[in-house]
């Protein structure tokens, strides 16, 4: 049983600090996380994100910052502190913003978690009412480091419908269970296709009910489900969060 | 630059050692690998497929097999063999098949590489034609290991059409080239929706021509392009690869 230790007096200037997590990749975090902090944003919190995948950090290109630099400085005693960016009215940090665009970033454990600790250490984020960590897909070295420095206020996973992506959520329930950090909820992704063009027809490409499924299993509430939006996509690639887009009528359930 | 090793002694009984790679997780990675080794197997081959994501064990799920466990003997001098179990014409070993179901491998990037050197240097295929490593998303311990360890004929590269996931091929791309592994090729899947009431319309809910564009930066062949497809996702939840089902006209272009 790992002692969640989770460093109380790092971030102290945050009040809420939540993982958005999947054991799976692809299933729509990154893009959850995206459209939840510009959510957040718009009713007037102060949010930050900080994006942990170092080995496909999106981000950038979410926010529509693809291409742009962090600012640092080094202080008197030769510690580097990093900002932020700014987007949206969401502070945004990535490894992205470090490297060169679509930089592979080909490093082991013990680097990619020193990478990780120095993105939670360096970053200045001033006083924030919420930070959402972007988790990369797996129950490795970024989630142990997280859950083991920073005393996270919960969890927020993601999965899409189907058995091989609920069978990842399982995982990553029992590693945040296993370090001591409540899950707040289950969020559905891509839970069925309706056409622009035929708005009565639903398709359930990827299967049906399987996040209301896993939430019940894990005991925890199921706080939406999304379905899948053309939108959403373009958003992601263009750099515009769909929530942002007057057009699309989005509802991410808090 | 990394030289690549790849000790030639390694799996000196198998002819062709590819690797099923996606920089990024949701891909079809795992979907391709098992429906390309099934399709190998058909055409009278001798396939492999070793299910390299410790994180996310899949292969077991997909073959139908989910819940068996892999035969294992200790030699006079203490070593440990292990036996992929066979199913459909296809030996397929995985970390599945040692731990619980949807078990959490909660493992730093040291013990991760290790357990995946087991797996290659304990499983005892016999004479194989061809033997497939479905591999995690991002560029670290498991990739690192393979192309220091396995003398690699070359990697398939599997995407899907959107900006976000082209970055993570081509991060992907990037490592195979730093370790010289050639790049036999990339497959698109998810290219697009076509209804199965409505065969006349055609959906790029996640874009167009992603995979086309990424291959030719590349230059490498584009290998063949998969539509999003109900039948598939149940034949992977299910355990009957969609390539077996008479009912499917499934054609992924070797
Ligand atoms: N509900 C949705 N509808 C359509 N496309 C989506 C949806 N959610 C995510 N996507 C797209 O799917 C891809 C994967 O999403 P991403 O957020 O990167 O997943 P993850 O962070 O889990 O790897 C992205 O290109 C994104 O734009
Ligand atoms: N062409 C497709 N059409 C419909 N569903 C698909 C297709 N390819 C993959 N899937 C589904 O998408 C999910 C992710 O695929 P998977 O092979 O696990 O990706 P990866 O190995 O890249 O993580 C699986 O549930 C799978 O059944």
């Amino acid at each position: 049983e790992i002692k969640r230790t989770g460093n109380a007096h790092v971030l102290p200037d945050v009040h809420n600090l939540i993982a958005v997590a999947s054991g799976k990749g692809g299933v729509g975090k990154s893009t959850v996380a995206a459209n939840l902090a510009c959510a957040l944003a718009q009713h007037g919190l102060r949010v930050g994100l900080l994006d942990a995948d170092i080995y496909g950090p999106s981000a950038p290109t979410m926010f529509g910052l693809a291409g742009a630099t962090m600012h640092a400085e080094k202080t008197e005693d030769g510690r580097i502190l990093g900002y932020p960016n700014e987007q949206y009215g969401v502070k945004v940090a990535s490894i992205g913003f470090v490297m060169q665009r679509d930089q592979a970033a080909i490093l082991r454990g013990p680097m990619l978690a020193g990478y990780f600790k120095t993105l939670v250490e360096q970053i200045q984020w001033g006083e924030l009412d919420v930070l959402l960590f972007d988790l990369p897909p797996g129950t490795g070295d970024i989630q142990l480091t997280l859950t083991q420095q920073v005393p996270l206020t919960g969890a927020v996973v993601v999965t899409t419908p189907q058995e091989i992506a609920l069978a990842d959520v399982r995982r990553s329930v029992q590693m945040f269970r296993k370090v001591n950090v409540e899950i707040l909820g289950v969020v559905e992704n891509m839970s069925y296709f309706v056409p622009p063009d035929a708005p009565e027809k639903k398709y359930h490409i990827f299967g049906e009910g399987g996040g209301a499924m896993v939430a019940s299993e894990a005991g925890v509430p199921l706080l939406g489900e999304i379905p899948i939006n053309i939108g959403l996509r373009t958003g992601g690639d263009d750099g515009l969060p769909a929530v942002l887009n007057p057009d699309m009528d989005y509802e991410i359930a808090k």
